[in-house]
């Protein structure tokens, strides 16, 4: 474990946390992809699947506990308990589009042809697209509610310190992941584009409104 | 073994 590490692990609790917050608090997902978050809780699920019988420590098995449960309590307020403010009129990504080139391209390149590391592939993969539907949505709407910038930057930071992980990893143990650090690498890139629009207006106080 | 099936990270 190093800083950078953990620092992105905080980061993306603070960001499941605050989308967990902002629905329940304001009772509403408007605004919110449905569509990202399955995918971030397949991501999960076939990602923790070794939970049960690989032990790394005892922070990795709670934090894949609370993001696994976190994932899917969001799901549950999305779409059953506020399932009225569910804005399935702008979250029309069509995630098919992301499953099966996942699918594929883990079948084409992964470490392992074990189950479980061909999951961890896929998991890897989806997870690197999984936020296109959230941003989709935010393209469309042309806005986002402040407290869904915050969640984005959250969610996006988490990953960037993981690359910077993935350095220091490099230079200090002589580890790396190719399949993990390619991925992430496109994540983060996707999340430029907000990042720009977050800097330059949320942190000044503004309304998060894309350029009409 | 190859290192990379043990994901250490989450």
């Amino acid at each position: 474990m190093n800083i950078f590490r953990l620092l992105g692990d905080i980061c993306h609790l603070v960001a499941i946390i605050v989308l967990l917050l902002k629905i329940w608090k304001t009772r509403s997902c408007a605004g919110i992809s449905g569509k990202s978050q399955i995918l971030f809780a397949l991501v999960y699920t076939t990602r923790y699947v070794d939970l049960f019988f690989t032990y790394v420590s005892l922070y990795n098995s709670v934090m894949k506990v609370i993001f696994l449960a976190s994932s899917y309590a969001t799901l549950y307020l999305i779409y059953v308990k506020f399932k009225a403010t569910y804005d399935f009129n702008h979250d029309t990504f069509r995630i098919e589009f992301l499953l099966i080139p996942c699918v594929i391209l883990s079948l084409l390149i992964t470490h392992d042809y074990s189950p479980v590391e061909l999951l961890w592939t896929f998991s890897i993969y989806l997870e690197a697209v999984a936020i296109l539907p959230q941003l989709f949505m935010v393209s469309k709407t042309g806005e986002a509610e402040t407290i869904t910038s915050h969640y984005l930057f959250a969610l996006g930071a988490y990953r960037a310190l993981y690359i910077v992980n993935w350095i220091y990893r490099y230079y200090t143990e002589s580890f790396i992941d190719g399949i993990a650090v390619v991925a992430g690498i496109i994540q983060t890139i996707l999340y430029a584009d907000f990042f720009y629009l977050y800097i330059t207006k949320v942190l000044k106080g503004k309304d998060f409104k894309l350029p009409a | 073994e190859d290192d990379n099936t043990h994901h250490d990270e989450l």
